[in-house]
């Protein structure tokens, strides 16, 4: 119940009016998004009971290794009462097209993917505010301080998985296995998304604002 | 940690 209570507003990527349709315009949105939705997710992760008693440290080295995945599950969640569309933001959706133009047809057949996986488990929003708050906290940074709290953070989330399953879902005991791997495939998709955009950087074509920026090098 | 004074800034603010 904290977490569907943390679970952040809706968000709107707002494309530039006065900018000509183009992949560099398509991107430059995208960019721009996932900057604001970085300050979301920051502000989100304070929230997830027992992330606020992690050293500073800590709490910058999750959200440094997780926030590609925790940026795709959203995508992944708002995608799921569409076919073949990835819902970016709620003005933003794009299709197979608009991804192929945009550079973007790899990262779109592997979030559609992971769409595909959690439309058959038919995942609901406890389950999905329960992975994304679990990516944070299973990031596997190789900086962490107190192993020991962020396992215990792991645990307390693990449990609130479990609980909710075995009261909901009675009827499939490995319903919370079945989610958890589905992970693996989020941290492949975030993996190639982060060096797809860090290319994009190195090119230099797409203005990116300095938080995401600032995540992009720390994840590389 | 000087690289990554944004995402320090924000976690350290109390919103």
């Amino acid at each position: 119940s904290h977490l569907l209570v943390a679970e952040p507003e809706k968000i709107y990527a707002m494309p530039d009016p006065t900018m000509p349709e183009s992949d560099i315009k398509a991107l430059t949105t995208l960019c721009d998004l996932a900057d604001r939705e970085l300050v979301v997710i920051i502000g989100w992760a304070k929230h997830i009971p027992g992330f606020s008693s992690l050293s500073l440290g800590d709490q910058m080295s999750l959200l440094q290794s997780a926030w590609m995945e925790i940026l795709i599950l959203s995508i992944v969640f708002r995608s799921l009462p569409y076919e073949d569309e990835l819902v970016y933001a709620e003005d933003y959706v794009m299709d197979e097209e608009h991804s192929r133009l945009t550079g973007l047809l790899d990262l779109y057949v592997s979030i559609l993917q992971l769409v595909r996986k959690y439309k058959k488990l038919k995942v609901e929003k406890e389950e999905f505010v329960t992975l994304k708050a679990i990516a944070l906290a299973n990031s596997d940074s190789m900086h962490i301080e107190d192993m020991e709290a962020v396992q215990k953070l792991q645990d307390a989330l693990h449990e609130a998985l479990q609980d909710f399953e075995s009261g909901q879902h009675p009827e499939d005991p490995r319903r919370a296995g079945k989610l958890l791997m589905t992970l693996p495939l989020l941290r492949q998709t975030a993996t190639k998304a982060v060096q797809h955009f860090y290319s994009i950087k190195v090119q230099g074509k797409v203005p990116m604002h300095k938080l995401f920026l600032e995540m992009l090098e720390a994840k590389v | 940690k000087e690289k990554h004074k944004i995402l320090h800034r924000l976690l350290q603010n109390s919103t």
